[in-house]
């Protein structure tokens, strides 16, 4: 679930990347999401140095997907001591790309009149989701028989308290498109594609037993 | 809807996950 967002896709509470103790009184919290097929950094950056903070700017490492800043890092104004201020970041994903462990990670350096600062940062998959990641049904069972068994993994979702239809749902505002509905022995079984932002195609089955909210996703 | 085969595939499909 998504506080305040009852539809759109779900993005996770702003955290905490750099704490101003770690960045000579520079605090760096943020968060990602998907907008309209736009991918951005929410990121706050609040000053708690004694001095003003001006010449703000934002490179990425390279990355499992090739995120990177689609426009310079633009704070309206200098960054006065005590004041913090948003700013939305576009990503582009035709940055340079190299694996990263884990695959989901984001090496960020941000540079400021002080000096130049560092962190990680986690994004969720879910930003990487294109809007048309509906297989085909065809496509699907083909495509299904195809996957080695190598290829797949299995995990439990566990407290998750909806029917299959307001799962669908919630996931559809995500991307991740459901093809295929069964019922075999009272468990529901969905059939359901996405695709990454780099073209690969992921295939999921998720069990869901009435009544029990622990889900199995493969 | 036109019935291609695809419904029927699906059900085979969960019913064999279901007992493989």
């Amino acid at each position: 679930s998504g506080v305040g967002m009852p539809t759109g896709s779900y993005v996770v509470p702003k955290t905490v990347w750099l704490p101003a103790m770690k960045a000579k009184g520079l605090e760096i919290s943020g968060t990602f999401a998907r907008r309209m097929g736009t991918i951005q950094m929410d990121v706050t950056f609040t000053n708690k140095a004694m001095q003003i903070m001006t010449d703000f700017a934002i490179q990425f490492n390279r990355n499992s997907f090739g995120l990177s800043p689609a426009a310079p890092l633009q704070l309206a104004t200098p960054l006065s001591p005590n004041q913090t201020i948003e700013v939305s970041l576009p990503l582009s994903t035709v940055g340079p790309v190299m694996k990263m462990d884990p695959l989901n990670n984001l090496q960020v350096a941000v540079k400021n009149n002080i000096d130049v600062f560092y962190f990680s940062s986690l994004y969720p998959i879910n930003i990487l989701f294109v809007e048309d990641g509906k297989m085909e049904r065809q496509v699907f069972l083909a495509t299904w028989k195809d996957i080695p068994s190598d290829n797949e993994a299995q995990f439990q979702i566990k407290d998750c308290h909806l029917n299959s239809d307001a799962v669908s749902n919630k996931l559809q505002s995500n991307n991740i498109f459901t093809i295929a509905k069964r019922n075999v022995e009272g468990q529901d079984m969905l059939y359901q594609s996405m695709k990454l932002t780099n073209g690969i195609w992921i295939l999921a089955e998720l069990r869901i037993q009435p009544g029990s909210p622990n889900f199995t996703v493969s | 809807e036109i019935d291609d085969g695809l419904d029927e595939a699906f059900s085979r499909l969960a019913e064999s996950r279901n007992n493989p």
